[in-house]
């Protein structure tokens, strides 16, 4: 499964 | 975190104080188009929706509070304080259809159906269009005492260098993200057309004006 990226950019 | 990611978010923060102090300095809000600005406050509560719930870094944390506080501000400003000097005649852009249109993509281009997830997809979509009502204000008047070439810079340089933020990610943090990116690309294109217009409308503009 597409692992989910984590949204740290503001 | 890469320096061209900091540096893109600095400028990012350079280009709300820019306005924030044009705008007080003048004592005036002409040329600037609130609707732009309250989609930017549209932008930053949609994305920083989660800063109290999921902790990134303290420089997150912080930028996030600030980029909400400052853009609350600046429409607080021109819908209170320096109300008398907007023409909301010129300022007409329909924003419901930036609004609808970015719920659309975001109902289509998500990474998960999820509440938070739909509403960063939102968020991000609407920042890439969020600039229109000020393109469009500005090719219609040409004026444009309160946006200067400085702000339109610092904001073409947070936008022009999170590309090769991505691109450095890409290779050394294995991190893509494609709505992120391809949103990210249309703003950037989008802002450099906002530049041609300020080239075209004011500075040649302004040469025509001397005697």
């Amino acid at each position: 499964a597409q692992t989910l990226p984590v949204h740290d950019e503001l | 975190m890469n320096l061209f990611r900091l540096g893109g978010d600095l400028a990012h923060l350079v280009s709300i104080f820019i306005l924030l102090q044009k705008i007080t300095a003048n004592k005036s809000a002409a040329g600037i188009s609130i609707k732009t600005q309250i989609l930017y406050s549209i932008v930053y509560v949609t994305r920083y929706i989660d800063v109290f719930t999921k902790w990134i870094s303290l420089y997150t944390f912080v930028m996030k509070l600030i980029f909400i506080a400052s853009s609350f501000y600046t429409v607080w400003l021109m819908h209170n304080t320096y109300k008398s000097t907007q023409n909301p005649q010129i300022d007409t852009f329909k924003i419901r259809y930036l609004i609808g249109g970015s719920i659309i993509m975001a109902a289509i281009f998500n990474h998960k159906l999820t509440f938070n997830e739909l509403v960063w997809s939102f968020s991000i979509w609407l920042e890439s269009v969020a600039i229109l009502p000020q393109l469009f204000m500005l090719q219609r008047t040409g004026e444009a005492e309160n946006i200067t070439v400085h702000y339109i810079f610092a904001l073409g340089i947070y936008r022009a260098l999170y590309i090769p933020n991505w691109v450095y990610r890409w290779i050394f943090d294995q991190y893509f993200d494609y709505i992120a990116t391809v949103a990210g690309i249309i703003q950037t294109l989008i802002y450099s057309d906002f530049f041609y217009v300020y080239y075209q409308r004011v500075m040649k503009g302004k040469k025509f004006e001397l005697p």
